[in-house]
């Protein structure tokens, strides 16, 4: 199983939108996906129609379970989506309260790791989605993926956002055996907007070894989808927002492949 | 001095364009504003062109004040922006400790409006802007203000996010005097996307006794004020998103004079 997280500490940048597409996508092309929500907002779990306030079985759970684990009970966990081959272990607000009641605990950060090592035959994919915070949550995620992805809207402010970001990432560096590998991917691209087209140059010079290529273009049937409930693909698989993030994907498995 | 927060769990909602927009059009209306940042990933402060990281006079030294406060001291915190009649109090990284820091102690809560007091007579309008995640920099905002603003991109899980913003409204409400007012204003409004246009009939519909009866529409010149450092009646006066925004501070300064 391959591990993704999707991570920036900037608010409405497209982090659910990418982990919703890109999971989307993969499904499609038949592969196992397991989406994961570690944010107590939990727009990934409204995404698939599930409530946050009414549900016993969550993410948080896993931070709960202690010594040796049972894969059966991590299976219980895991939601239906829309979706075939795409499933959901989704958030509760009670994600929020980690930080401050288990504060201290031994291993607390291995959490999410060690709960997705007992799933590691059932998928393919998975892929985790994060709140805009960092604390205990985003350092789980960033604990447990091989590889991450940063969306970073292509405006002025963000880019600073972005340089905050990548000082976490050399901060869990030095905690890991190999540094983690990540792609910074610009979205919501306006080539009408002057901010848009200049800091989209700015970010190609400045983080020139990290970004992807290309970038995904402001597209409002992202809207529209998830107010179907359908990733992006499945609810206008010709928009141009799903044909980057189809763009974005080849490339991402062809270097995973390389691996 | 009129205090306002501006505040909503969800990310990228238009909480920092909001704060900027009003703050900027009732400074060049003649009001003397001050603009607090309690967001510790700064989108305020970077606005206005300061570095987070660099800053040694902060909104995080309102927090360390205990005892009597010297309004000396907290005017110092105070830092001038690209506009007259329009200050800031901004934000440091290190605001993102304090949950974790000074958890337990007495009058935490409080921090930002005994500080706010001493500026009493400085200052016709205070505006707070707030980070995306209920924590202790939250609880403060809405401790400290007598009017909220909650922006609400008019997308589909906006409004998910919006009931659990409500929810928190009434918890801070039990433990004040007086109910907090507050103001729904849909942001990001988009009447080519069928989500927006549903979306905003829906909050009219569920929310009606606290909604602002317009909206804000998209309007690319946001980002390019951003990228300015200007705010947006500055940097284009004539945009529709800045109407919009008259509109609005027009209606909540005419219903404050009521009070
Ligand atoms: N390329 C795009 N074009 C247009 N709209 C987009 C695009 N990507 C995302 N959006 C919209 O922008 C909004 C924010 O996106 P999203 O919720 O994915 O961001 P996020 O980073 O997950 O936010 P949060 O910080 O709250 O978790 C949503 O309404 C989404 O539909
Ligand atoms: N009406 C609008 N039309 C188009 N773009 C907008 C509008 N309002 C805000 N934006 C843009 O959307 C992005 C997010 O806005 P903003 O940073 O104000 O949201 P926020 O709620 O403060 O985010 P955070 O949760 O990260 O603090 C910015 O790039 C901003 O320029
Ligand atoms: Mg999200
Ligand atoms: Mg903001």
């Amino acid at each position: 199983m391959r591990v993704w997280s999707i991570a920036n500490q900037k608010g409405g940048v497209g982090k659910t939108t990418t982990t919703v597409s890109v999971g989307g996508l993969l499904a499609e092309q038949g592969y196992k996906v397991l989406l994961i929500d570690l944010d107590p907002h939990g727009s990934l779990t409204s995404y698939f129609r599930y409530d946050l306030d009414n549900l016993t079985k969550s993410s948080y759970n896993l931070f709960l379970m202690t010594g040796e684990l049972d894969p059966n009970e991590v299976r219980s966990l895991v939601h239906d989506t829309s979706v075939d081959n795409l499933k959901l272990i989704p958030a509760t607000t009670a994600l929020a309260t980690i930080e401050r009641q288990l504060h201290g605990q031994e291993g607390l950060g291995l959490k999410v790791s060690r709960g997705l090592a007992q799933l590691w035959d059932d998928y393919d994919f998975a892929l985790i989605d994060t709140p805009p915070v960092l604390g205990i949550l985003m350092i789980n995620a960033l604990a447990a993926c091989e590889q991450l992805l940063v969306p970073v809207q292509t405006e002025h402010l963000a880019i600073k956002g972005l340089e905050r970001m990548l000082r976490t990432i050399a901060m869990v560096n030095r905690s890991r055996k190999s540094e983690l590998p990540y792609t910074i991917i610009p979205t919501m691209y306006d080539r009408r907007t002057q901010a848009s087209v200049s800091s989209l140059r700015a970010m190609r010079n400045n983080f020139s070894d990290h970004i992807w290529p290309s970038m995904v273009p402001v597209d409002t049937r992202f809207r529209d989808a998830s107010k179907a409930g359908l990733p992006a693909s499945k609810y206008d698989p010709e928009g141009r927002g799903v044909h980057a993030y189809a763009a974005l994907l080849k490339l991402l498995v062809a270097e995973q492949e390389q691996k």
